[in-house]
């Protein structure tokens, strides 16, 4: 038996959101630890790895180890369906072949369920070990989003450069070329605006702004987005989801033409 | 995507 109630169930609506556009199935693996998921997307360039602890829950059970095969874009939609500020409780047996979404409005007067088929996925789990990066920048989440989506009108990749000054973006394409240079600075009374930069050395790795555009969609999740490189290695973006988890996605470097 | 690399090639299979 699988049972989990999360009061903020809208955070699992804006994690698939964050996801569906990358890729169309996926198991969802229930255990004692948690609710997490990994998978690549359909071109296998990127990988996304998402995680919410058992402890983030209101109520978490998982007597077996469980794994969830479904399609996102279905779970979305049915995710659409909750109310805003419904609590959340998933449902499936050992056995099973259904997921149960029951959704409860905040004054219990509105109490639905809806039940997702599950599909057999086979997929490849990869290790993803711990590293030190070069460079690890920590910088409002829609700011991100921002560059991304401005320097897309321009170009298809960027290069992202980290010095201890600043991480600058940069683009180039048949209409021209931009750079945005966000510098570091704290905010004490506005933590969720602050930049922050750790830097061993510095990193300029070039990114397709396509797949960084998909990432951003995870912004809803988190006020703050933590960038990570180091020299031909995937960059990791990750948003920290509070109390709960994260979503991290890996995309790898471009190589020059 | 010219010039892309997968990830696959990045990480152990588990």
């Amino acid at each position: 038996m699988f049972e989990a109630r999360l009061t903020q169930g809208v955070l699992l609506r804006k994690l698939l959101d964050s996801m569906k556009d990358l890729v169309q199935d996926a198991n969802f693996d229930c255990s004692s630890t948690g609710f997490a998921l990994q998978a690549m997307d359909s071109s296998h360039v990127s990988l996304i790895h998402m995680q919410l602890r058992s402890d983030g829950f209101d109520h978490f059970r998982c007597d077996r180890n469980l794994s969830m095969g479904v399609s996102l874009n279905n779970m979305a939609k049915i995710l659409k369906c909750m109310g805003n500020d419904d609590v959340l409780t998933m449902k499936a047996e050992d056995q099973g072949d259904s997921v149960t979404f029951m959704f409860e409005s905040a004054n219990q007067e509105r109490i639905s369920d809806f039940e997702l088929k599950l599909m057999d996925i086979d997929s490849e789990q990869l290790g993803i070990p711990d590293t030190d990066y070069s460079a690890t920048v920590k910088m409002p989440s829609a700011e991100f989003a921002r560059i991304c989506k401005d320097l897309s009108t321009i170009g298809d990749t960027v290069l992202i450069a980290v010095t201890k000054d600043g991480v600058r973006f940069s683009t180039t394409g048949d209409i021209g070329s931009a750079n945005v240079t966000v510098r570091s600075h704290s905010n004490v009374d506005k933590p969720e605006e602050q930049v922050v930069i750790d830097m061993q050395e510095p990193v300029a790795l070039t990114f397709a702004l396509r797949y960084l555009n998909s990432f951003a969609k995870a912004t809803p999740l988190s006020n703050q987005v933590m960038i990570s490189m180091s020299k031909e290695l995937p960059v990791v973006v990750q948003y920290r989801i509070e109390d709960m988890g994260h979503i991290s996605y890996y995309l790898a470097p471009k190589i020059e033409d | 995507l010219p010039g892309q690399r997968g990830i696959k090639s990045f990480f152990a299979k588990k």
